[in-house]
């Protein structure tokens, strides 16, 4: 465990007076070691032991006297800083009908987080619509008609071999009709680097002009979090990214470098497979479980 | 390594950085990184392409496993098991494909009946490839669509059978306890099977793939290991620790979504792609 690691590097120099740098250095290790096996990516993670290094060779680690949990503490806080700062909330503004998009990697959760969202959004008062803009998976349709009678939410009436971008527009057309003030749009996973897929999914953006464009990542992603999040948001101007599969014991610092990324605020957590499973995000406690 | 001329500290950073970000995890990385010192310190590697090739031999060891089963009885039960989302049923899919172009016949036991539309997903793969599916309606207990699905596959006479689970992370005890309970039902059902249980891995994923590998193996016992998702950009460097630490030999990857998107896990070329 870090604090553990990091009170072995402080023993050792228990009675020999003030700390020195390079002392601060093997503790600044110990925390860059802990961040690479929480899965932050390497460049992101030699990044912030530079922002935190001056905090570290300052006087309140030099003259405390739990210099181990004095560190623990800066770089507590300097990651609950970098994972939040920004509103997690939705953007639903202008007029209705307001669209959110779900974009990412295949298999992530966005079919999924499509209905959480649907439920919640209807458990505040909205009338969500659910709309399958996958037609390349086996039954992708029907499983967010499955998802959405299971959460009381109309599902639009997609059909097999129909374009992704003409459904999104016919989609929002009905919804207008219908009264419907949120269209939830279920998008194909595919890879950043399939230019074509990424170009439909940027037509599907000037077409009907999404309020919200959400990453839906893996709690579990590795060091490619980089390029998937830079990909996806260079292309699309993410408004924020949903991180799923929390409920696990992955340490998430996926997250942290997908924020580091895009610059978008992390909007909220699935937790499990039920539809219930949907958190708001809290920077504290994903710092937490990154340091271990 | 592209235009370096010394084997130096600053050489060695780089490798450390090409590892991390291949996702081989601090301990494998700093482990291989430590065996080329030692190759270094007696003088046994001068240049950065006798590095490469040293370091290329290290990662290959690390990743060979022992030789697939060799396949002793008809039917032939393989049980795809992993956490959610990395690809199980459309990789029984191309295993299936794979054996119908070998001129065998496979069956494929829909025993997801949690997730929204999992039998239908697989319904739809088994008439693509040509592979009769066994399923019983949604929320049926999965421990008893196995028995029920192999007792029909059993009268039908097919050479392999493919059991399809749902997602489920390994953290959770209860549905660890109901994968044991499909794996004992199916012993019951055919003893010897399932004479196979494939974990799959996406490549994706970081460091927890070791969670992943120890706690289904623990479960359950696996097999073999087809990694997932290599097609994109993440290198699936966590496979190499998974090998060696587990001794399961990694089988297959999967390198798209389509039928023939399936290649034999290759080390040589496993490791050619991290090191670039
Ligand atoms: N444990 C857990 N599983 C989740 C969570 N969110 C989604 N899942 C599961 O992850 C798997 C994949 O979810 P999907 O919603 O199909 O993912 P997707 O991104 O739509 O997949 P593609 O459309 O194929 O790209 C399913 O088994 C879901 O039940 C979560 O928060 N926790
Ligand atoms: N690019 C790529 N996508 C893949 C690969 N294998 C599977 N997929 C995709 O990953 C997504 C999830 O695949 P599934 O087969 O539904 O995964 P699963 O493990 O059965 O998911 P659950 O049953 O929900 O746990 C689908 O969109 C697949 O097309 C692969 O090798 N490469
Ligand atoms: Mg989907
Ligand atoms: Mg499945």
């Amino acid at each position: 465990r870090l604090s553990d690691k990091l009170a072995a590097v402080f023993k050792k120099l228990k009675g020999r007076g003030i700390l020195t740098e390079v002392q601060v250095d093997e503790a600044l290790r110990e925390v860059r070691l802990a961040l690479l096996e929480a899965d932050v990516n390497y460049k992101v993670t030699k990044a912030f032991i530079e922002r935190i290094r001056q905090r570290a060779v300052g006087e309140e680690v030099l003259r405390s006297l739990t210099p181990a949990q004095q560190v623990i503490k800066i770089v507590h806080e300097e990651l609950t800083q970098l994972l939040g700062g920004e509103s997690p909330r939705l953007d639903l503004s202008g007029r209705p009908p307001v669209a959110l998009m779900l974009v990412g990697l295949q298999g992530s959760g966005k079919t999924t987080t499509c209905a959480k969202l649907a439920r919640r959004l209807k458990s505040q008062g909205r009338q969500p619509y659910l709309v399958p803009a996958d037609v390349q998976r086996p039954a992708a349709i029907e499983q967010l008609k499955r998802l959405g009678a299971d959460c009381g939410v109309e599902v639009y009436p997609t059909k097999a071999g129909q374009n992704p971008v003409d459904i999104a527009a016919a989609a929002m057309e009905a919804a207008y009709t219908a009264g419907y003030d949120t269209v939830i749009l279920d998008t194909a996973g595919r890879l950043h680097i399939d230019g074509a897929l990424m170009a439909e999914l940027k037509a599907i953006r000037e077409k009907v002009a999404p309020k919200e464009i959400l990453l839906v990542a893996d709690a579990m992603t590795g060091q490619d979090a980089v390029q998937v999040g830079e990909s996806f948001h260079d292309l699309l101007k993410l408004t924020g990214v949903i991180l799923t599969k929390m409920e696990g014991d992955a340490r998430g610092g996926a997250a942290l470098s997908m924020r580091e990324v895009t610059g978008r605020p992390i909007k909220f957590l699935g937790v499990g497979e039920k539809l219930d499973a949907l958190e708001p995000f809290h920077p504290d406690r994903l710092a937490s479980r990154i340091l271990g | 390594f592209a235009g370096r001329k010394e084997v130096d500290a600053a050489l060695l950073d780089e490798l450390e950085e090409l590892l991390i970000t291949a996702d081989l995890g601090v301990d494998t990385t700093l482990h291989l990184i430590q065996a080329l010192k030692e190759k270094l310190k007696r003088r046994e590697l001068g240049e950065v392409a006798r590095l490469k090739a040293a370091l290329k031999e290290e990662m290959v060891a690390l990743a060979k496993g022992p030789p697939p089963k060799e396949i002793t009885s008809r039917p032939w039960v393989v049980l795809l098991v992993g956490v959610n989302g990395v690809g199980k049923t459309t990789t029984i899919a191309k295993l299936a494909h794979q054996d119908r172009q070998q001129g065998l016949t496979p069956l494929l036991i829909a025993a997801d009946t949690f997730r929204a539309a999992a039998v239908e997903q697989l319904e739809i793969w088994g008439q693509r490839v040509g592979a009769p599916v066994i399923k019983q309606k949604s929320g049926a207990d999965p421990a008893a669509v196995v028995f029920d699905g192999l007792a029909a596959a059993l009268a039908r006479g097919v050479d392999k059978i493919y059991i399809d689970t749902a997602g489920r992370l390994h953290t959770k005890v209860n549905l660890m306890e109901e994968l044991k309970k499909i794996h004992r039902t199916a012993a019951k059902k055919l003893p010897g099977a399932p004479h196979e249980i494939l974990l799959i891995l996406d490549a994706t994923t970081g460091q927890n793939a070791l969670n992943q590998a120890r706690l289904f193996q623990e479960a359950v016992g696996v097999t073999g290991i087809i990694l997932t998702k290599l097609d994109g950009t993440a290198k699936g460097g966590m496979a190499l620790a998974v090998a060696h630490e587990t001794g399961i030999p990694l089988r297959y990857i999967g390198v798209g979504e389509s039928l023939e998107d399936l290649r034999p896990f290759d080390a040589e070329a496993f490791a050619a792609a991290i090191l670039g």
